[in-house]
């Protein structure tokens, strides 16, 4: 285990452990600037932690989630890097130092621990949380589909052998209940970025319904912004619009919920990479995808800071 | 644990409204045991699916009777999860 977060290899795959050692190492090394919080359990009893960058008390906060589907593996270890890149650049890059003097981040890495670590030890390939189903042999719910915004509705499935188990009630998975309690108690969340892989997408509410959001002609601006810094670097090629229309009908995501609690830009990425090894992105990868994504969320970032609401 | 010995990720392109049908109904057969990444939504968007070994057969047949055109996108899935292991314990140790 590296001893400090300058020897952590960001260009590697870690197990849950190293992942949850190196919060607390970067927690220890920048306690004036990051705090870990738990904000609940898994279900098997993990820690849901949440590193808390803050310079200041009582400020509006920014939202991003890595990891919520256990096997895309990018998504947890671009975490670690975002986490890193925001202690390093704080009192260097001007943009972020101004969302940082004004805002403050929370970034929950590893969103679905015992799926995470289920993974690493069993399934490559496991997507849902790992909460059993009474009834069913088959275990866990699709943590992505247990969100109260029309929850139940098409593009969710009521088996529970599915991937896209919705689960029996709404926000029934600790993992999803636990962030909803945190927004809620926060009250003042003013963006939320739910981070995914790999279908090279910036999406926006909403899933569950053709309806467009209100605010769909800023949010379509801020995603096609957000997407031109992304491709800036190494000309990853994105889509990004509203998921019913750009990808499909899904019902109780994440970012619908967000959105109709008032939290306006709200948006779901799913990061590399199209069409050559799905969730089983080679490590030498993770830093040009982190990199190329951190430029969208700032830019997201940017615009939420620069248009309160 | 679960291995991968041999299973095979298709990307598969639908053509027409027809063939996202079928793929829809090939993908509720759960004795198959398909694990679909990209789910068959609308033919601009790619389909990928995760095929066991046991099941490869099968499923190519399907895609061939029915004109559905595919590629092989990864050969064997455990090859892929055996080179990502290696590299983590390499950079463990």
């Amino acid at each position: 285990i590296p001893r400090n977060t300058d020897d952590f290899v960001y260009t590697n795959y870690h197990n849950l452990n190293t992942i949850y050692s190196f919060m607390d190492m970067l927690v220890a090394e920048h306690s004036d600037l990051v705090s870990k919080i738990v904000i609940g359990q898994s279900y098997e009893g993990r820690p849901l932690n949440v590193l808390r960058f803050s310079t200041g008390a009582n400020r509006p906060g920014m939202w991003l989630d890595t990891g919520i589907h256990s096997r895309e593996w990018v998504t947890q270890a671009s975490g670690v890097w975002f986490a890193k890149k925001i202690v390093t650049d704080y009192g260097r890059d001007p943009a972020l130092t101004d969302i940082l003097n004004n805002y403050d981040i929370y970034l929950e890495i590893i969103t679905n621990p015992d799926g995470y670590q289920y993974t690493q030890t069993k399934d490559r390939m496991w997507r849902k949380t790992r909460k059993p189903n009474p009834g069913s042999s088959c275990v866990g719910v699709d943590p992505n589909r247990n969100w109260d915004a029309g929850f139940g509705g098409a593009g969710s499935s009521s088996s529970p052998c599915s991937e896209t188990y919705r689960g029996p009630s709404a926000h029934s998975e600790p993992e999803v209940k636990a962030i909803v309690d945190f927004v809620k108690s926060h009250g003042n969340i003013k963006s939320f970025v739910s981070i995914h892989s790999y279908s090279q997408m910036l999406l926006y509410p909403y899933g569950y319904t053709r309806t467009p959001a209100k605010d769909q002609a800023e949010l379509h601006e801020l995603a096609r912004k957000a997407i031109t810094e992304l491709q800036s670097l190494y000309n990853t090629r994105y889509t990004y619009g509203s998921i019913i229309t750009t990808i499909y009908q899904a019902s109780g995501g994440t970012i619908d919920w967000t959105y109709d609690q008032g939290i306006k830009y709200s948006y779901t990425f799913e990061l590399r990479d199209t069409g050559r090894y799905g969730f089983i992105l080679p490590a030498n990868q993770i830093v040009p995808t982190a990199e190329e994504t951190w430029l969208a969320l700032m830019a997201i970032m940017e615009h939420t800071k620069n248009n309160p609401y | 644990k679960e291995t991968f010995e041999g299973h095979q990720v298709l990307r598969i392109t639908a053509n027409n409204e027809a063939q996202i049908t079928l793929l829809k109904e090939l993908s509720e057969q759960g004795h198959l045991g398909l694990d679909f990444w990209m789910e068959p939504i609308r033919e601009s968007l790619p389909i990928d699916v995760r095929v066991p070994f046991n099941s490869l057969q099968a499923v190519r047949a399907f895609l061939a009777y029915n004109h559905i055109e595919y590629l092989v996108m990864i050969e064997d899935v455990q090859n892929l999860l055996d080179e990502e292991q290696r590299q983590m314990l390499k950079s463990h140790v």
